[in-house]
């Protein structure tokens, strides 16, 4: 899977998501990639965009889960991804995500071994990883 | 208000043994799909454009799990999803069972701007391409010889996996299973996962 999220100098967010499923998959089976609110989600508050174990990120709806728990809770964007990332994965599911906030903010939170991950701000700061 | 800032992924659950010149493919490709965002940012493309662009980029790279280089179904073929979203007015576009759309990600565009719905899939979803004109070619495009290998290994794995005591010949998954039962992901042994 691959993604993108982008929040500009005007707090406006959008997130993609892309992939081709798992491997030896059966004909027909949906992941959470094209499932607005588990896979992808934005809205005026952040842009989430997940991936990895696709029936866990399916169960936990953790797409729209970080942007609830901003919404709700009143969370930061660290927060709201350590909170969604350590709570909504049930059952061992192993996934990630990268998210930004309307104020700029950019994060990448994982429970996998390793995750292919990249980001950069407008302030010259920018990272590229894989492991923790 | 802050200033703009970008992310992008490749997929989670990497195999620790993954090679090192691998390693380093990856963070050039990522490292340049990145750099492709920013310059769209600098040019005042809006985050949505700049979202498209950037995993159209991704896509088109057989090196992750998306459009060329997609993981196989079963049956050896390709069935691709995607989806895009913009924070202003939670607009909202989907795709799924994909198997000739060149670019996912732009048909999940076309899906949010040009169609009364969130989500079209297979049938549905390629008739919609043809009357979109977006690109098509034939599913062998996205089939990559490291993917088929990769899915004779994971066929493999589901039959054997449970039963250590049978080391395989000349892949390493057999080292791996004969000294320590390998790390997983999906069912999968993660040296044959294919990050989705």
């Amino acid at each position: 899977t691959v993604g993108c999220v982008v929040v500009d100098g005007q707090g406006r967010c959008a997130a993609g998501t892309s992939t081709g499923g798992l491997m030896n998959k059966m004909s027909g089976r949906i992941g959470d990639s094209p499932l607005i609110g588990s896979g992808t989600y934005a809205c005026d508050v952040c842009a989430v965009s997940c991936t990895g174990e696709g029936e866990a990120i399916i169960r936990g709806t953790l797409a729209r889960d970080v942007a609830a728990v901003m919404e709700y809770k009143g969370l930061g964007l660290q927060e709201a991804v350590d909170f969604v990332i350590e709570r909504r994965l049930d059952g061992g599911g192993q996934a990630g995500l990268i998210a930004v906030s309307s104020k700029g903010e950019v994060v990448c939170g994982f429970n996998s071994v390793g995750m292919f991950r990249g980001c950069a701000t407008e302030d010259g700061f920018m990272e590229v990883g894989i492991w923790d | 208000m802050g200033g703009w800032a970008i992310a992008v992924h490749g997929g989670a659950g990497v195999d620790p043994n993954l090679p090192l010149e691998r390693q380093e493919e990856a963070r050039q490709l990522l490292t340049r799909c990145l750099n492709i965002g920013i310059s769209a940012l600098r040019s005042s493309l809006s985050p949505i454009d700049v979202v498209e662009l950037v995993i159209r980029e991704l896509e088109s790279d057989p090196l992750f799990n998306s459009g060329r280089g997609s993981a196989l179904t079963a049956k050896g073929t390709v069935e691709m999803e995607a989806s895009i979203m913009d924070g202003v007015g939670r607009r909202c576009g989907a795709v799924s069972g994909l198997t000739t759309v060149k670019n996912p990600i732009s048909l999940a565009r076309l899906v949010m701007d040009k169609s009364p719905h969130s989500y079209l899939a297979f049938s549905g979803a390629e008739e919609f391409a043809k009357q979109q004109g977006v690109e098509m070619v034939d599913n062998d495009y996205f089939i990559t010889e490291d993917n088929l290998g990769m899915l004779k290994l994971a066929k493999e794995a589901n039959s054997i996996i449970f039963d250590y005591r049978i080391p395989l010949t000349g892949s390493d998954i057999c080292e791996k299973a004969a000294d320590a039962p390998p790390l997983m992901m999906n069912g999968l042994p993660i040296s044959v996962y294919a990050q989705e």
